[in-house]
């Protein structure tokens, strides 16, 4: 049995809508300490891993293992339903074929509002467990949704059934790896740097010297640069530009990965981006004090 | 032009 119910359910909106451009199946791994995702774009050339501690949620129950496969764009489907303030609970069986997401309202008052017309609303074919009063189901037939899953109504209380499958998905082992260079800046700043840099070509250059970091761009059009100062003492935290530096780095990657990377945005104020030379960067987007989203993306080298 | 690697290249399948 698996359980874990998240207040802040926009964290997992959102955290479906940064991976889904990306990744088309993966499978979500749960355990004791947490939930985690790691999968590969369709290419191989891009690779994210989402991290979420058991101790972010405010329950958090998993009797043993689980490998939940399932589809990205379904998934993002299903959570389109739940509202930016909504709770998400998800449940998984031991050997179950199936997620259940359960979306809760802030606003329980609701669930007296709309008792009387429940009870005399459409069929009271109830989901086991469930108070069978106060409560009915509807087979999905919004054309977009059909044969994704079966949606519940318990008032405000929905509960959608997302179904699994089995992915064989490629593991890395990705071993912890002291970088080179460490820059931590604005997440909006960044991705507004990649947006503007797109107009401009398809291949970034990111240099990190003791000026800062330059984002550079060549293309038929013409050229771009942009430079990141360092800006430790910003009033606001978010604010900060922190480049920590043990050498020079340049390294060049394909703007169009990036570009999803940057759908993570919303996720948080910050993102912390690791470089080495001749190795994948990583873009890391904290998820408050719960976990993290990174993206790790192979350069391009000289052969 | 400088060519695209690869993920796989820079870390080994678990």
């Amino acid at each position: 049995m698996f359980e874990a119910r998240l207040t802040s359910g926009k964290i997992l909106k959102q955290l479906i809508e940064a991976l889904k451009d990306l990744v088309q199946e993966a499978n979500i791994d749960c355990s004791d300490d947490e939930i985690s995702i790691q999968a590969m774009d369709n290419s191989h050339v891009s690779l994210v891993a989402v991290s979420l501690r058991s101790g972010g949620f405010d329950h958090f129950r998993c009797d043993r293992p689980l490998s939940l496969g399932f589809n990205a764009t379904n998934m993002g489907k299903i959570l389109k339903c739940a509202g930016n303030e909504d709770a998400i609970t998800l449940k998984a069986e031991d050997d179950g074929d199936s997620l259940s997401m359960v979306f809760e309202g802030p606003n329980q008052d609701r669930i007296a509002d709309f008792g009387e017309f429940a009870r005399g609303a459409r069929g009271s074919d109830s989901p086991p467990g469930s108070r069978r009063e106060k409560c009915w189901k509807i087979d999905f037939n919004f054309a977009t949704m059909r044969g994704v899953g079966v949606l519940v109504v318990i008032f405000d209380r929905k509960i959608y059934e997302l179904k699994l499958m089995d992915i064989d998905s490629e593991q890395l082992g990705i071993p912890d790896t002291d970088y080179k260079v460490t820059i931590q800046m604005p997440s909006g700043e960044f991705q507004r740097i990649i947006r503007d840099m797109q107009v401009l070509g398809d291949t970034l250059s990111i240099s990190c010297t003791k000026e800062g970091v330059k984002f550079g761009v060549q293309g038929d059009l013409g050229t771009g640069n942009v430079l990141i100062r360092q800006n430790a003492h910003a009033e606001k935290d978010e604010d900060r530009v922190m480049i920590e530096m043990e050498e020079p780095v340049e390294l060049t990657f394909a703007l169009r990965y990036l570009n999803f990377f940057t759908k993570a945005t919303n996720l948080g104020p910050t993102v912390i981006l690791n470089m080495s030379p001749d190795v994948p960067i990583v873009v890391e987007y904290p998820i408050g004090e719960t976990g993290h989203i990174k993206y790790y993306l192979a350069p391009k080298i000289d052969e | 032009k400088k060519p695209q690697m690869r993920m796989d290249s820079f870390f080994s399948l678990k």
